[in-house]
């Protein structure tokens, strides 16, 4: 994951699940 | 690319529509002279924005926000480049020479072998005939580019059995919205689906094309493209 950072902190940032 | 006219009468590829971001611009930099080396430059820029984008709109697709974190990330770090070359593909489907990365920023054939992605160019011209002899609608390519987000195929995930329901959702979205646009084709769903190889073999020819490029040294590239490119490595 720390290698990974941007990605990671990308999908933490306002994850907004979709139902449909 | 045909805009789409009529209801697609299935709601999860209604909402991919919905969400597919305005298209990004090239930057290119004005401060320098216009050569190879800054076509490339302005074709890493880009895409790089381009991922950040995919990445944004990934969290859109029905059911990927609901997967863990891990596999969230597993699924983008092996199939962000299919997704790009999907983006790609659907702006250059109306072109018959040029490759359309952006709106204003379309690569020919001498283009792309002065800076040296010719291999990249024949590729990809490969894919964009293939679609445009099958007249792919925007419906069904929001449905390839989530489908290749949920068909990665990465080896470390953490729940198969969600990814599996996740690509089920979209699989049956796509059937759904086959039989009703082609219903004199009933194999379309599946020659769609055999798309899949020819579109993975074109993003893994990218991707060596990048790799190529960061290992020469000459490009600058941004650290998320990096980051990404890494994970293919």
């Amino acid at each position: 994951k720390e290698k990974h950072k941007i990605l990671h902190r990308l999908l933490q940032n306002s994850s907004s699940p979709v139902d449909l | 690319y045909s805009s789409p006219t009529k209801p697609t009468g299935n709601k999860v590829i209604s909402h991919l529509l919905m969400m597919e971001p305005t298209p990004v611009c090239a930057m290119p930099d004005p401060t320098t002279p216009d050569s190879d080396i800054k076509t490339l430059m302005t074709l890493c820029d880009l895409l790089n924005r381009e991922l950040l984008v995919v990445i944004g709109w990934a969290k859109h697709i029905p059911g990927f926000s609901a997967l863990s974190l891990v596999d969230q990330m597993a699924l983008l770090q092996s199939g962000w480049m299919e997704a790009l070359i999907l983006v790609v593909v659907s702006r250059s489907l109306s072109f018959t020479e040029e490759l359309v990365f952006a709106g204003n920023f379309r690569l020919d054939r001498a283009q792309c072998r002065a800076a040296g992605l010719q291999d990249l160019y024949t590729a990809l011209k490969h894919l964009i005939s293939k679609y445009q002899q099958m007249h792919l609608s925007p419906e069904e390519v929001v449905t390839l580019k989530a489908m290749v987000l949920a068909n990665s195929d990465s080896g470390s995930v953490e729940n198969p059995e969600a990814i599996q329901q996740f690509q089920d959702v979209l699989h049956e979205a796509l059937q759904d919205f086959e039989t009703g646009r082609h219903p004199g084709d009933p194999h379309r769903t599946g020659k769609l689906l055999m798309t899949l190889p020819l579109l993975r073999q074109t993003a893994n020819r990218a991707v060596d094309t990048f790799c190529r490029l960061q290992l020469e040294g000459r490009v600058p590239m941004h650290k998320l493209f990096l980051e990404m490119l890494e994970a293919k490595m």
